[in-house]
């Protein structure tokens, strides 16, 4: 195949869609796309929209190509046909997508640690992740997106990995987002396979060889702030917090923060220095710009916290119960376990952020459904 | 077959 890995992926907003996808040769790559009723026998028309790589280059295995490229002007509740490719490496199948409503009901699923790769034998985790992924799909109602949380692979510059975490079917037809997780930051093979919108050159960025930049899209009517917490910059990060919140808050009915490194763990990583500083820069950056919800993973258990306040203390009354009214500056934290079941981590009972925690070794998945009224977050575990 | 382990709803007070 002269077509490898091709990755749908959240665009800036629900108007756009990204794309990545590795190729034999260099240049001339591009998407095409069509609503699917304008399809000619299955194939999209001569009259397609088309767009050339918005970046390109040489892969970290020194022989494919990595290739970014978006679609653009997407109409709410469409299905759409795409493909990517070149005329010189050929296009890849003609897969189908959904746009989803505009400003009603919608919801995303989220994921913690794939970590394809580790645990020991490659099959069985990259076989666990798929199951949780199609799980989950068939759990949720049309889910607008996949977010992932973080260490998709085991080893940052493992192609093998890369191309099991991407191999389920949901990968080029459900959009995705992911998170940098400390498994993926030292190559950049994470920059090269993920076409990220609004990455910020300024803050959370990688170095010459590491993979990094803090990101933020809109989707279901949410602002989904994304930082880089393998760097340890957090002024840089609390900027990049603040610049975007106030820039784009108004367009959100509620405000979502995404980032590896859980600061509110019930295990093994809890205790660890750069969670530490972690727990001690986020919590007042959080509540000053009324973050609602934390998505995070990195320890490999799941957990809520009570309502949290910017000193990073658990409000007075919170029960952390079926529900939680906030008022304007509290957060609740989620943690994530891992979604393939390649490994998890000891509970550690009695801290003081522990709403609820499920230390059961279950790999698990998280479906949020989103509302003018609500965040709802169901976890379900997959046995 | 996915077996649910929590739930909470986030409202505003």
């Amino acid at each position: 195949e002269a077509i490898t890995d091709p990755v749908l992926q959240v665009g800036a907003d629900s108007t756009t869609r990204n794309l990545s996808w590795m190729s034999e040769n260099s240049g001339g790559g591009e998407v095409r796309w069509a609503p699917v009723n304008e399809l000619e026998g299955g194939e999209l028309p001569a009259d397609a929209a088309a767009a050339e790589t918005t970046d390109s280059g040489l892969a970290t295995d020194l022989k494919r190509h990595f290739n970014h490229a978006s679609m653009t002007d997407l109409e709410p509740d469409t299905d759409y046909a795409y493909q990517v490719g070149s005329d010189e490496d050929g296009f890849t199948e003609v897969q189908q997508f959904t746009t989803g409503s505009s400003g009603g009901d919608d919801e995303f699923l989220v994921f913690g640690d794939p970590q394809v790769g580790a645990g020991g034998g490659d099959l069985g985790v990259a076989t666990g992740w798929e199951r949780t992924l199609s799980t989950a799909v068939a759990t949720a109602d049309d889910p607008s997106f996949l977010y992932s949380l973080g260490d998709q692979v085991n080893s940052a510059g493992n192609q093998e990995q890369y191309a099991q975490y991407l191999a389920p079917e949901a990968t080029r037809t459900i959009p995705q987002a992911t998170t940098i997780g400390n498994h993926d930051v030292s190559s950049k093979a994470y920059e090269q396979h993920f076409n990220r919108p609004n990455v910020s050159q300024d803050h959370g960025g990688g170095g010459i060889i590491t993979s990094g930049g803090d990101y933020w899209f809109i989707e279901d009517g949410v602002l989904f702030l994304n930082i880089n917490s393998n760097s340890s910059d957090m002024d840089a990060h609390a900027e990049f917090i603040d610049e975007v919140v106030a820039e784009h808050g108004g367009q959100a009915r509620w405000t979502v923060l995404g980032f590896h490194h859980s600061i509110y763990s019930t295990a093994t990583h809890w205790n660890d220095l750069d969670v530490k500083r972690l727990r001690k820069a986020i919590p007042p950056v959080a509540a000053r710009n009324d973050i609602d919800l934390v998505v995070s993973g990195h320890d490999h258990i799941f957990n809520r916290t009570f309502l949290m306040d910017g000193e990073g203390k658990p409000v007075e009354g919170s029960e952390a119960g079926a529900d939680e009214a906030k008022e304007d500056g509290q957060t609740l934290y989620l943690t994530l376990t891992s979604s393939s079941g390649s490994k998890f981590y000891d509970y550690v009972p009695g801290l003081d952020w522990e709403g609820k925690s499920v230390h059961n070794d279950m790999p698990a998945f998280t479906r949020v459904r989103v509302s003018d009224e609500a965040l709802r977050a169901t976890t379900y575990e997959v046995p | 077959t996915a077996e649910q382990i929590d739930d909470v709803e986030l409202r505003r007070a």
